[in-house]
């Protein structure tokens, strides 16, 4: 047998970054960039302002990148900041609502790949509304998973938000573009956001502020009782104390009001004022059943979710886009596994996307645009099985769909967040909703070929 | 801003299973047979044994199934037990030799599904050659990543193995047909290895040992220099103490001879009696930089890899579908950011496969079979981006293309490990690969028609 050992998932994903999208040069400079982004966004909306995000992207000299990406959110409390950038599965998005982040790897997974490329430290400069700016130098020790503090000085910044720079060996020739559509496509999902983008010191792009309105802020919900797996249901035990079952019941998950927590006792036979903390293994496994499988709930709170709305979203598209025509449709909140989310989309028509018998598909998941990895992603296999033919999609339109996933958690394919896992819940709703939308479609398409013929006549 | 905090790896991958093959009920009877069985291979080719692997799975009740996979194998040192199968990113395969485990992930994930579905704890009955058997009954302390001991006693069993039985909630119905697959091709890319499987108390199937001889065993190469990230130079540097830069590289590294080393220092202008633990930051970026880039070196060693082989390959293939015509093929070892890899590739004719104007693909990284997500993986991309068509093969003609990346580092592109990432140089030699077997399937197959001409007349 081989020697035994440990290793931390610093290094992990240190020996298998491809996983979580630094894999190749080019590659490695898109996700540098949506890492870094993606934090400045949810920042600036934990801040209640209007995202102003920008980018430079500077190619040093053949092959090596120096991305900057600054913005006006929150700043990042100065303790927080060594372990955030430089410590993976570290961060304050481990919270049941929407955000763009979720695993607390992002930022370190690019900080990571630029240090072992280029040598180069992280460079993080933030303040908050309570402090003065700060600037560090940052190293990661990847076999122990925590950060090394090369620097650590008072900075002067113009107010609070913050600024991230990393140096790595990156493609910039073979990014831009996707980068380029990145940065659009993240107004297009965030249109109260602004995005600039700089290449070698030339402006390439400012855009955004297609809304004015910032999002309703996101709450966190208790969890639905369809999440309710063993591990679940044994930490909110722990927690509960002497508490009574009934009572622990309607405080600890939504959509338990106290009759219904009544009746789903009385139909479990178990005593609703049991002590909870008397409950047995055998108890709390046929809960656990019970809860996932209970029928009849109501539709999940969906105060943790976010999604666009058709007025933003129609607005954004119209503005990057200029289309013909459009038209919005959302379906939910429900729940895959106890996980809240909406499905909403767009369709357009004359956008300038190819004309095909398909239409070209924008994917978004929690507001990120996601741009690689699309052959077996749930949203484009629904989008395959819709028969567009039936609706008036032709190779002579050119119809595109903005399709957007919004979750208290999205079940990503890897941890590069570019591509999302079949689940049938989920698959069910956008399957739906394309053909709801495929049907307003075809209205819109027949009126505008009668309106092109009687223009002809 | 919210709390921060971190999160365990055990509670990363709980969170997001999908990413590791346990999201959905399915594909999770699927995972946890394949990654108990390829521990179980693994082992018994540590143990220089011909694999015997039984796998019985067990239909409890609706949607409950028990898994119960056994082996003749090395077994596991009890002190490695509660560890090795509780606790996430531990194990004894993270050398540099081709083996089918590579994570310390695999077996802990399968048994935390069991555990949040069912509330089992795995067990696990293990003997080695020194030790009488032992049973265990682990638990996962999820929040922790550690395991939690319900059992450990001793426990007769008739010699050296383990047998490992996790319960979860899974499918049965919709997994089986891929569970035989999966377990048949085991036997093609693991001729040497028998396997059996019992669904229900019934023998499903009893097959292998298709050829006698076991592989030789791998041993861990030496780094190439093209791995020589700063990381990776950093730490054997830290290793070497005062011994020179000359000697260091000569010693630390394959294919760096004693003259190479000296014409890559003199290249590089550093004095090569140098001491290693002298050299700043700034050497040691453009040691690595050249490191990478230092073309002209040879093949690299071989010793750490164990493809199929041309006998072995034809034989399985012959044995399990009795093709009318077959061809052997095989590239490499080569390098991809150093890690040796070589490909294989077997093309048959008439193996029952369907028809059609691109052949069935058959895909395995490190003796593995992939049996999920081949649409995004680079070595069904490269098949497709081959022109079938000119090398005879249509819609007429089954052909099967049995293709092996085997490498010490596989770059998956999730932890399910499903999946191949696209990199350049393995889609370079798979393509090559690929076109050779092509142009020798020509031949093949326009001699099959000439005699079926002949024959009709
Ligand atoms: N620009 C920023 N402004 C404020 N806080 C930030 C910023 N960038 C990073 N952070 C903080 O650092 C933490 C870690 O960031 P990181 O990107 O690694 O993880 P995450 O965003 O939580 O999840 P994910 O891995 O999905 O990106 C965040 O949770 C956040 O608290
Ligand atoms: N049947 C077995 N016989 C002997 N050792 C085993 C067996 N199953 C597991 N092990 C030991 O337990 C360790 C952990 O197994 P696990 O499947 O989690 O990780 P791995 O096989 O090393 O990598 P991977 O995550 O890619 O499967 C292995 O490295 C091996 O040492
Ligand atoms: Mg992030
Ligand atoms: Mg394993």
């Amino acid at each position: 047998h081989g020697e035994f050992s440990s290793i931390s998932p610093a290094e992990f994903f240190y020996r298998n970054r491809q996983m979580a999208g630094f894999g190749n040069p080019s590659q490695a400079v898109y996700s540098t960039v949506r890492e870094l982004v993606e934090n400045s966004i949810d920042a600036c909306e934990e801040a209640r302002r209007q995202p102003d995000v920008r980018v430079s992207i500077d190619e040093e000299r053949s092959g090596i990148v120096r991305v900057t990406v600054s913005d006006n959110g929150t700043g990042v409390p100065y303790g927080e900041v060594p372990n955030a950038f430089a410590r993976v599965l570290y961060g304050d998005k481990f919270t049941a609502r929407q955000r763009r982040g979720t695993f607390g790897l992002g930022v370190t997974m690019a900080a990571l790949y630029g240090q072992i490329t280029t040598d180069s430290p992280v460079i993080v400069v933030t303040q908050t509304s309570h402090t003065i700016g700060r600037y560090y130098q940052l190293l990661i020790d990847i076999e122990n998973n925590q950060p090394v503090i090369l620097s650590d000085e008072s900075h002067e910044r113009e107010g609070p938000g913050t600024e991230v720079t990393i140096r790595l060996k990156g493609d910039l020739n073979r990014s831009r573009e996707r980068v380029y559509d990145y940065l659009q496509l993240t107004t297009v999902a965030s249109p109260h956001a602004h995005v600039e983008l700089a290449i070698n010191g030339s402006s390439i792009m400012k855009m955004g502020w297609w809304h004015q309105i910032l999002p309703a802020p996101t709450t966190a919900s208790k969890p639905h009782p369809h999440g309710a797996d063993l591990e679940l249901l044994r930490r909110l035990v722990a927690d509960a104390g002497e508490r009574s079952l009934h009572s622990f019941l309607v405080e600890s998950f939504q959509r338990m009001g106290t009759r219904t927590a009544t009746r789903f006792l009385k139909f479990l036979a178990i005593n609703p004022r049991q002590a909870v903390n008397t409950l047995g293994r055998g108890d709390i496994s046929r809960l656990s059943s019970a809860l996932r499988s209970f029928d009849g709930l109501g539709r999940p709170d969906g105060k943790c979710l976010s999604p666009i709305g058709k007025n933003a979203f129609l607005a954004s598209i119209e503005s990057v886009f200029a289309p013909s025509a459009l038209t919005y449709g959302s379906r939910g909140p429900t729940e895959w596994s106890g996980n809240a989310f909406i499905v909403e989309s767009v369709a357009a028509i004359g956008t300038g996307a190819r004309a095909a018998d398909v239409p070209t598909l924008y994917r978004f998941a929690n507001r990120v645009p996601l741009l690689y990895d699309s052959g077996e992603d749930a949203l484009t296999k629904m989008l395959k099985r819709v028969n567009w033919v039936q609706y008036g999609v032709r190779s002579t339109t050119p119809v595109s769909i903005f399709l957007h996933l919004c979750s208290t958690r999205i079940p990503f394919k890897a941890a590069g967040k570019q591509s999302i896992a079949s689940l049938p819940e989920i698959e069910h709703e956008v399957l739906s909703l394309l053909r709801e939308l495929g049907r307003s479609l075809k209205k819109t398409l027949k009126r505008g070929e009668r309106s092109v013929r009687d223009a002809q006549k």
